[in-house]
């Protein structure tokens, strides 16, 4: 499963 | 992070507290529209449930916690404290046109189908057309407040600086999120009949804007 990237953009 | 994004959340920043000042100074919201702010405050809502799940900075999460805590204030300001000053003649934009196709459209085309992807999909699609019940009072009364129209140009310019931050995360970090983009670029074009009237207007030193 893809790591779900944490979205680090506001 | 990069320079674009940085000035272009100083510039979102700037853009709400400037407005949240203005309602609070003036004890008034005539001229703004209530719906916009509602619009804003869930577009925060749904994108910032991640505040609950994972801790990206403390920047991130100083400054997402302003970003509702404003947004909800303001809509305080609007409907409850200064309600008598809110002018719901004009407030009249359907947002409703907006909320079920948007909510529609991020359930179709998304990243994950996942509760938070999802929502944090309907809050990018929902932030591209949240000025537009602005917009259109703006067009009805025929007129803006200067520091509408500061409100205004810097909540535009916050998006059109984070499109230059994708080129940049593009071009060196190889990153770049298509639906972020495809609806900041939507957003941005909605600003620029306001920015044009913005410059033309602010150099002829009229407090007034005339949007056709």
């Amino acid at each position: 499963l893809e790591e779900d990237k944490p979205k680090d953009e506001l | 992070m990069n320079i674009f994004r940085l000035t272009g959340d100083l510039s979102h920043l700037a853009a709400i507290i400037i407005l949240l000042l203005k309602i609070w100074k003036t004890r008034s919201c005539a001229g703004i529209s209530g719906k916009s702010q509602v619009l804003f405050a869930l577009v925060f809502t749904t994108r910032y449930l991640d505040l609950l799940t994972s801790f990206i900075s403390l920047y991130n999460t100083t400054m997402k916690i302003i970003y509702i805590g404003c947004a909800y204030a303001t809509v305080y300001l609007i409907y409850m404290k200064f309600k008598a000053t809110y002018d719901g003649n004009h407030d009249t934009f359907r947002v409703e046109f907006l909320v079920v196709p948007v909510g529609g459209l991020a359930f179709l085309v998304n990243h994950d189908f996942s509760p938070l992807e999802i929502l944090w999909t309907f809050s990018i699609y929902l932030e591209s057309v949240a000025i537009l019940p602005q917009l259109f009072m703006i067009s009805k009364t025929g007129e803006a407040e200067t520091i509408t129209t500061h409100y205004l140009f810097f909540l535009g310019l916050y998006r059109a600086l984070y499109l230059i931050n994708w080129i940049w995360r593009f071009y060196f970090e190889g990153f770049f999120d298509m639906i972020a983009i495809v609806a900041g670029v939507v957003q941005t074009i909605l600003y620029c009949d306001f920015f044009y009237l913005y410059v033309t207007k602010g150099e002829s030193g009229s407090n007034k804007i005339n949007p056709a």
